[in-house]
């Protein structure tokens, strides 16, 4: 465990932490989208399916856990509890042009052709595209909620952060993972344009809002 | 390769 691991890990924490508390708190999940928050549900799943073969720290079985936990307590949320206030006009991104190509590729290009391990590389690769529907909402609505764009930085920032982690574990430990590595560089080139508008609007006490 | 084993990461 290293420093932006570390940071990564919090920020991804943050992030999950920050959407459920915002849902909560305004008793509306407007301007969130409930297709990438399945997706990311079907990340966990097929990622940490390992919970049960393999044992590497209370720490690492407990985040697995919540992340799990705080997945499917979000789409709970959505598409029950709160589902009045789920904008979905909005949310239109077809999924299945993600999960398809995803899974195609996962059987192509894995470590190992085992059914875990497939579904390792599915869940990396599908976990780089998963916030596209998501930013695909903002940009036809034109805006997000300053809390969102909290959110979104913290969900971009972790991928971002765990690059580094890799860079430092590729010369301190000898250790990479080129499917990792390579979906993270994608998952965060995709959130570029939206660091920019954050770091431009939001930092600056303004509204995220796109040009129009 | 990355055995099974060293995935430690989230």
């Amino acid at each position: 465990m290293n420093v932006f691991r570390l940071a990564g890990d919090i920020s991804h924490l943050l992030a999950i932490i920050v959407l459920v508390i915002k849902i909560w708190k305004t008793r509306s999940c407007a301007g969130i989208s409930g297709r990438s928050q399945i997706l990311f549900a079907l990340v966990y799943t097929t990622r940490y399916l390992d919970l049960f073969t393999n044992f590497i720290s209370a720490y690492n079985s407990a985040m697995k856990i919540f992340f799990i936990v705080a997945s499917y307590a979000t789409i709970f949320l959505m598409y029950s509890k709160f589902r009045a206030t789920y904008d979905h006009n909005h949310d239109t991104f077809r999924i299945e042009f993600l999960i398809v190509p995803v899974s195609g590729l996962a059987l192509l290009v894995n470590h190992d052709f085992t059914p875990l391990e497939i579904l390792w590389t599915f869940s990396i690769y599908l976990e780089s595209v998963a916030i596209l529907p998501q930013l695909f909402m903002v940009s036809k609505t034109g805006e997000a909620e300053t809390i969102t764009s909290h959110y979104l930085f913290a969900l971009g920032s972790y991928r971002t952060l765990y690059l580094f982690n890799w860079i430092y574990r590729y010369y301190a430990e000898g250790f990479y993972d080129l499917i990792a590595i390579i979906a993270g560089l994608v998952q965060s080139v995709l959130y570029c344009d939206f660091f920019y508008l954050y770091i431009t609007k939001v930092l600056k006490g303004k509204r995220l809002s796109l040009p129009a | 390769k990355i055995k099974k084993t060293e995935k430690d990461e989230l």
